[in-house]
């Protein structure tokens, strides 16, 4: 574990919290992607596949549990909690999540480290993350006013894995054999697709503007 | 054999 890392990881906690802040808060979930949060359970499902095989660390396992849990939650939340479900924007979240799913899946059977179940979840699930958020930015542009705890946690969700990007740079310079190629071009994708995000933040943090992205 | 490429991350 190095700094990097864990910064990524709280960084990550964080974005659920802000986001589970907010629904909880506010009883709604407008202005959140319904389909952003389905891609993120199925990442979450199938990338901690080894969660009841392999024990790593206490951490590593209740980081596990808590994004699976709170993944699965919020999914539940904007599709049957009698209040939040209410505010979904059902009609401007119409992004055709699956044609990402499959797009995954196609690359995780082509591309992957080895042949088995469990490492072609696993490289499907670090495609999918990489293009889940899409929605959820496709979202933002459509819905005019972006609340701040939205913001945020869209924010956040891009930091973590600008963080993870230094943490496998750390670790390809103090471990051996550490070379993750999938992880490092899916991470780049993942956070190049934050990148006019960031900057519209940024101008709306600057100008002390309500963040508002182009169409 | 080949070593398990265990997935220490989240």
């Amino acid at each position: 574990m190095n700094v990097f890392r864990f910064a990524g990881d709280m960084t990550h906690l964080f974005s659920v919290l802000v986001l589970l802040l907010k629904i909880y808060a506010t009883k709604s979930c407008s202005g959140i992607s319904l389909k952003t949060q389905e891609l993120y359970a199925l990442v979450f499902l199938t990338r901690y596949l080894d969660l009841l095989t392999d024990f790593i660390s206490l951490y590593n396992t209740v980081m596990k549990l808590v994004f699976i849990s709170s993944s699965l939650a919020i999914v539940w939340c904007m599709r049957a909690h009698p209040v939040v479900r209410r505010t979904y924007d059902k009609d401007q979240d119409t992004f055709r999540h699956y044609t990402l799913v499959a797009g995954s899946l196609v690359l995780a059977l082509l591309f992957h480290d080895r042949f088995t179940i469990r490492e072609v979840c696993w490289a499907f699930s670090i495609y999918l993350e990489a293009v889940a958020i899409l929605p959820q930015l496709v979202l933002l542009q459509r819905s005019r006013n972006v609340d701040n705890l939205t913001g945020q946690y869209v924010f956040f969700l891009g930091a973590y894995r600008a963080f993870y990007i230094l943490n496998w740079i750390y670790r390809y310079f103090t471990e051996q054999h550490f070379s993750r190629w999938i992880p490092w071009i899916a991470g780049l994708v993942q956070t190049g697709l934050y990148a006019d995000f960031f900057y519209y933040y940024y101008l709306s943090w600057k100008n002390n503007v309500k963040l508002q992205l182009p169409a | 054999e080949v070593e398990e490429t265990a997935h220490d991350e989240l």
